[in-house]
């Protein structure tokens, strides 16, 4: 089965 | 102050429709280069950033930065007063709660004005690295839209498979599976750049939201890299974009 990674992950808060 | 005037309200229609099945609510960034918008789905699962440079309006004046926080069902419910022909203007002035709109017909015999209240957001701005994506795929943006909408009656899934011959779409479900290839066509309808061959895994349900996007543009241009979000992008004519960006789903 897969998992939904969260864009969190990836870009960064400003 | 803020002013800009578009010809047609009608394009105003389309970028609002393209962002409000992502968002409910967002902030319109204002400066005298442009307008701006980035935001997050709720889940945090895909972003959309909407970039309009100055020269696209008819008529363009913002003297100092403004942020104007909109209710985007709000605003759809003001569009569908105008009709898509309509010239309209937006103003705001400077620390103002509410934006007006007016709208004025192609004769100019009826002009028609609104006034929207500004909404307070919270909103949290992400920096997106530059990516050099090692898939870049140019393909009309209907086509990409009939493929998301047909796989989505397979499974919540899609997976997206490029290399140097060609990109493959495919779904697998319970009730069968789907698999759509695309190769790069003599007319450059599709074209394909591929530095290293990708496969990735996204959520199609995100995917067909982006294609509310389809009436802004004929041509879509998809990135993908290893282990990083998918880049969906729109222009919208020379003059800007709508971006979206999809986190993958990984194997656990």
């Amino acid at each position: 089965s897969q998992t939904q990674v969260r864009l969190d992950s990836f870009f960064k808060a400003l | 102050m803020f002013e800009a005037r578009l010809s047609s309200t009608l394009t105003l229609k389309k970028i609002v429709d393209a962002l409000r099945d992502i968002l409910n609510q967002s902030t319109l960034d204002c400066s005298d280069t442009g307008i701006q918008l980035q935001a997050m789905d709720n889940s945090h699962v895909s972003l959309v950033c909407l970039c309009l440079r100055s020269d696209y309006f008819e008529k363009y004046k913002c003297s100092r930065n403004v942020s104007l926080g909109l209710d985007l069902k709000s605003l759809t419910k003001v569009l569908k007063c105008a009709n898509g022909d309509d010239a309209v203007t937006i103003k705001a002035a400077d620390k103002a709660d509410k934006i007006e709109l007016s709208f004025e017909s192609a004769g100019k015999e009826r002009t028609a004005d609104y006034e929207l209240r500004l909404l307070n957001l919270d909103q949290e701005h992400l920096a997106i690295p530059e990516t050099e994506y090692s898939c870049v795929i140019h393909m009309p943006a209907s086509e990409f839209a009939r493929i998301c909408r047909d796989l989505a009656v397979f499974s919540e899934s899609v997976v997206i498979a490029c290399s140097k011959n060609c990109i493959k779409f495919s779904a697998n479900g319970e009730m069968g599976s789907a698999n759509i290839k695309l190769s790069q066509t003599s007319k450059a309808e599709v074209t394909l750049q591929v530095d290293e061959p990708v496969t990735l895994s996204f959520a199609g349900r995100y995917l067909n939201t982006f294609t509310r996007a389809t009436p802004l543009s004929e041509k879509v241009k998809i990135g993908m890299a290893a282990d990083v979000p998918l880049l969906v992008e729109y222009p919208i004519e020379d003059y800007g974009y709508i971006r979206y960006y999809l986190a993958p789903k990984v194997d656990d």
